[in-house]
């Protein structure tokens, strides 16, 4: 409105003046000019988003299931140094607030992404930053565990994008449209893949080189490698395998329990990007959990096999292990290649781990 | 952030029937809320 009175006001002066100062008076359009475009530019732009959101909930409620579409503001991410980003955010809200200001903070945070303030375990005077918040434990009984000793409870709060049995070829369906091997997911060293192989080798009893010789070579090949070739042992089922993706909103409790009583026998930490996760992106952004940053555990449980990655986001790559406190994530690369070898640690005692109960509290998600 | 859990679960003692399916059963669907300690999905007892 301003704007408008000031152009009127101008116009007005120009010709009472008969238009001799129009130069210098057209001069100072072009902020306020320039301002407006911006504007409208970022108006236009999200309206557009809330029509394209509006339109895909149209769709799933009609009970379309939304296909891979990879466009330009996914390949315009991996130009951001995201990594760079999260460390800085992860800085910035590390920083001690004044007590009076604390609950305000929470409090807008709560409102905008729908977190239970009720829950949290502290006054909210109580977390000195929002970082601090971020990560909040619960009072005690807020989250139960369920009674029955036949079931897998979930290991977070959030949203189940995913789940099912795996079948041959061993893929997640990231979406409809695109699919990543569980190898990719949990790396070629993973315990999966090595009892797969020598399944396979007991099968044809040709004599190769271990596993482990060829996974060395390998992790380069699978990380750079395209989509379908990714996948090292396609014709090699697991009976009885599954999977379950869960993904976690900004707003939720953000510490990762144990789904059952196992023992973690093995870390990995893939040193990766920090795409967000969230829906838009499973749907424009190719091998999204691949490329992430994100740690593994793998071990062992009275059925079998189990692995649980915790998966990174922009602004969430600081992932805290509790069982293993010294392990830091989302650390300044002084490589430019994004698909370094994972690095992995083999818990002690060898075959025994660390023997977590069905709840303990196993990592939690940290800004950063 | 995203959690991937993949894990063996009991499957049918019979060997060799292909059809049958495994025992273990999910609880959930795709899009639900779940919470920590609610169960994703249970096995029968053996």
């Amino acid at each position: 409105t301003s704007f408008l009175r000031k152009v009127q006001t101008t116009q007005y002066r120009a010709s009472t003046n008969g238009g001799g100062s129009s130069r210098s008076e057209g001069n100072s359009y072009l902020v306020p000019g320039a301002t407006m475009a911006t504007i409208v530019m970022l108006g236009a732009l999200h309206a557009r988003r809330l029509y394209d959101d509006k339109k895909l909930e149209e769709a799933r409620d009609k009970g379309a299931e939304l296909e891979f579409q990879p466009d330009v503001k996914a390949t315009f991410l991996r130009l951001l140094p995201l990594r760079s980003i999260s460390r800085f955010w992860g800085s910035l809200t590390g920083m001690e607030l004044p007590i009076w200001l604390r609950p305000h903070v929470y409090r807008a945070w709560a409102r905008a992404f729908h977190s239970n303030l009720e829950e949290a375990a502290k006054p909210l005077e109580e977390y000195a930053s929002l970082r601090e918040f971020f990560v909040r434990t619960l009072k005690e009984d807020c989250r139960p565990i369920h009674s029955d000793p036949c079931c897998l409870i979930s290991p977070v709060d959030g949203t189940v994008l995913r789940f099912g049995e795996l079948k041959e070829g061993m893929m997640i369906e990231q979406v409809k449209g695109f699919s990543y091997s569980v190898s990719s997911l949990l790396g070629t060293s993973s315990f999966l893949t090595v009892k797969a192989e020598e399944d396979v080798q007991q099968e044809s009893i040709v004599q190769e080189k271990t596993p482990r010789d060829g996974n060395k070579k390998s992790w380069w090949r699978i990380a750079l490698a395209s989509p379908k070739v990714r996948d090292p042992m396609p014709t090699c089922p697991m009976k009885g395998l599954f999977y379950c993706v869960l993904y976690l909103h900004p707003g939720d409790y953000h510490r990762i329990h144990s789904p059952v009583d196992w023992n973690v026998l093995a870390r990995r930490h893939f040193s990766g990007r920090l795409f967000p996760v969230n829906e838009r992106a499973t749907r424009t952004i190719g091998n999204l959990y691949v490329e992430n940053e994100r740690v593994v555990l793998e071990g062992r449980w009275e059925e079998g096999f189990m692995a649980m990655a915790a998966i990174g986001a922009t602004n969430i790559g600081s992932i805290e292990l509790f069982i293993e406190p010294a392990l830091r994530t989302n650390r300044p690369k002084k490589k430019l290649l994004h698909s370094e070898p994972p690095e992995e640690r083999i818990y002690e005692p060898e075959g025994v781990g660390v023997m977590l109960k069905k709840g303990d509290e196993i990592a939690a998600f940290n800004m950063g | 952030s995203t959690v991937v859990l993949v894990f063996q679960a009991p499957i049918p003692k019979l060997a060799g029937d292909k059809s049958a399916s495994s025992e273990f059963k999910f609880s959930v669907g795709r899009g639900d809320r779940i919470r920590v300690g609610e169960p994703l999905g249970r096995w029968c007892d053996s």
